[in-house]
């Protein structure tokens, strides 16, 4: 009976990560390998191109005051523009994981301030998970899978916007290795969530137990579906401890994007979860 | 901790209705 309820609980994760993600695992090697109906995804490998593609990078749901203040501000520049849609993207991305989180039963029973910490301190973690499928060796996808931005372009920007990317290329390669499925992913992010370390927790019990059970339902179904891949439970788990140094590197940067780069303006959304993280 | 996450927050209390961000 009970690894019958940790596979009902891989199972409802699941239906939400499919729910609120717009673009799986499975969708993305499929568009990486070529093996889809839809359109080949453009590709960005220089300036030239970046300009032609720069349209088709809108968030799903532009906002027309995010038009506004994209035509209002002075950012003349193609790399503060496109990084200033990355932000959006970010921000959207946020409030899917959030969604997510909610869905993790017993995570909106938790003390409100805990909900808060587990998300300020998990959020870009997952994002950086969430972000390696859409990527192999050469690049990544962007915009929902629509474009294919190469890793040689990335890495030709001035910088420090050149030094964003190279380091979740480098995860990525590694992460992708281990062949997680999105029913993995699902259970692994909502592990990411439900860290009892995170700084300033009240009531840590609670999330500790939370965190274990997933945990268990992860550790059951990588043995079940991974039968030959050996020690992937501890392998997966040990990705966590990378994750931590990708995260205090990136909120490095980009608080060196916020002293260098003069008309530099972070997303309100991020700005919360960036201010004082590590 | 709600106070300088509002934003957060109101993603965290909002059912899941698209939200203005």
């Amino acid at each position: 009976p009970e690894s019958a309820d940790l596979r009902a609980l891989a199972r409802h994760l699941y239906e939400s990560y499919l729910k609120y993600f717009p673009l799986t695992k499975a969708k993305a090697r499929a568009i990486l390998s070529g093996k889809t109906s839809d359109s080949a995804p453009f590709v960005i490998h220089d300036m030239k191109s970046l300009l032609e593609g720069e349209q088709m990078i809108n968030s799903r749901q532009m906002p027309a005051q995010e038009l506004r203040r994209a035509e209002m501000s002075v950012m003349h520049e193609v790399e503060l523009r496109f990084f200033h849609s990355c932000q959006s993207r970010s921000a959207e991305a946020v409030s899917e994981v959030t969604e997510f989180a909610k869905s993790i039963p017993g995570f909106v029973s938790l003390d409100l301030n805990d909900q808060v910490t587990l998300l300020k301190y998990g959020v870009i973690e997952v994002l950086i998970i969430m972000i390696a499928p859409l990527m192999n060796k050469d690049g990544t996808l962007i915009s929902y899978g629509q474009i294919f931005m190469t890793r040689e372009f990335l890495k030709s920007l001035r910088k420090p916007f050149c030094e964003m990317m190279e380091p979740k290329f480098e995860f990525s390669v590694r992460f992708n290795a281990l062949e997680l499925d999105d029913s993995d992913m699902a259970l692994f992010l909502a592990v990411i969530i439900l860290s009892g370390d995170r700084p300033g927790l009240l009531n840590v019990k609670p999330i500790e137990d939370l965190q274990e059970t997933v945990l268990h339902a992860l550790e059951l179904q990588l043995k079940t579906s991974h039968p030959d891949s050996l020690q992937l439970f501890a392998k997966v788990l040990q990705k966590m401890t990378d994750l931590r140094q990708l995260v205090t590197d990136h909120v490095q940067l980009i608080q060196l994007l916020k002293e260098t780069e003069v008309d530099w303006c972070l997303h309100p959304l991020l700005q919360e979860i960036m201010r004082d993280l590590y | 901790l709600k106070e300088k996450h509002k934003i957060l927050h109101r993603l965290l209390q909002n059912s899941s209705s698209p939200v203005d961000l």
